[in-house]
């Protein structure tokens, strides 16, 4: 209950009755590598997942009855590496970098997206964007909307993210040793409107870069994999046989 | 037949005071902020876990879900030998948990636990 002692609610911790609690204790990062969670976590992807939340799990945590996942895990995963790619005329485009980091035997890939915005605005201009995958050849597809719709474009800009599959590309990733679960992105803007030949806007990268396409990783944690990582952490044999011992945390 | 026998004992069904101590699930709400774990839990804000607590019925009805076995250990307590103890009181069934978190990475990870709400106790 609220306004129990800390001590008291570790001991909780320590129910055997909840194994799970501890499972989850195991997973708790000690150390944070770089930043506060409040920059891990903002703007756009956190959004998205908070909405994915919602859609799936009630305000108790507790999963709906009637979600269609079809996994049991949702990673959202965000560029580690970003290049801007030389351009000219309207067009703009910068290579993005991704650490898949499935964990094979832990984590089975179940489906891959790439979520993006179609379109970005900037102080003088509105750019449609797509996502291109490593090694799809050609230029683009772009079908910028027609002119009338512009303005529902502008106002309805919250809902321009599109969420792409690209499962059959990231399975042979999947897979492989960790150095190669690498994905690599194209993401392609075009300027709206006649080609004027100007200078890319001043503001374009920063505006990119806060909404940068992230890929969202449908999982299933394969509870034997687990199971069996845990098993060999916390079982020890010693000259008179096995014994348990807890794990430092 | 468990169930039977308690309709032979009329007096069975009145509550006694150790009836009010029988084998239960009580609610635990706890925020994740109080367990330390608001630095990479984002949602929900709150957890029930849930617990079973409680004495075991000498006879254990149907509704705990005990096993053949259950009772007769309960019936060697009672008739044969005390120092076998009574069974005890676990949770029978539980339910899953979504949460969303931060991982190190910076990733953001929405995961399904199992078993991580006890919905009903059992003894056993």
């Amino acid at each position: 209950e609220e306004g129990k002692e800390p001590a008291a609610l570790s001991a909780l911790a320590r129910v055997p009755s909840l194994p799970l609690i501890q499972m989850l204790l195991e997973q708790v990062p000690s150390v944070w590598p770089c930043c506060h969670r409040k920059q891990l976590a903002s703007g756009q992807p956190l959004r998205y997942m908070l909405n994915l939340y919602q859609n799936v799990a009630d305000r108790a945590g507790r999963p709906r009855q009637n979600r269609k996942l079809g996994a049991n895990a949702v990673r959202l995963v965000r560029p580690f590496a970003k290049t801007r790619q030389p351009g000219a005329g309207p067009w703009y485009m910068q290579t993005l970098d991704y650490h898949l980091n499935i964990q094979p035997g832990m984590e089975h890939l179940v489906r891959a997206t790439v979520v993006y915005s179609k379109t970005l605005l900037l102080a003088h201009a509105q750019l449609f964007c797509v996502v291109q995958l490593a090694g799809e050849a050609g230029v683009p597809k772009l079908s910028p909307p027609r002119r009338g719709k512009r303005n529902a474009l502008v106002s309805s800009r919250m809902d321009s993210w599109e969420e792409r599959d690209i499962t059959s590309h990231s399975l042979p990733w999947a897979w492989d040793s960790k150095k190669s679960q690498l994905l690599r992105l194209s993401h392609v803007c075009i300027r709206l409107g006649p080609d004027d030949g100007s200078e890319p806007e001043v503001g374009w990268e920063k505006t990119a870069s806060l909404n940068d396409p992230f890929l969202l990783l449908y999982l299933n944690d394969t509870r034997k994999g687990l199971r069996a990582k845990m098993g060999k952490a916390s079982l020890k044999e010693t000259p008179d046989g096995p014994v348990l011992s807890r794990k430092a945390r | 037949q468990a169930g039977n026998l308690i309709l032979d004992l009329p007096s069975y069904s009145q509550k006694t005071s150790a009836e009010k101590d029988e084998c239960a699930l009580h609610s635990f709400r706890v925020s994740f902020n109080q367990l330390g774990w608001d630095h990479w839990i984002i949602a929900p804000h709150r957890y029930n876990p849930k617990y079973c607590k409680g004495t075991c019925p000498r006879i254990l009805r149907y509704g705990y879900n005990s096993p053949n076995h259950a009772i007769v250990q309960n019936f060697i307590n009672q008739l044969v030998d005390q120092s076998v103890p009574r069974p005890s009181c676990v949770p029978y069934k539980y339910s899953p948990i979504s949460v969303l978190m931060i991982e190190p990475s910076g990733s953001i990870l929405y995961k399904e636990y199992e078993d991580m709400i006890a919905e009903s106790c059992t003894c056993r």
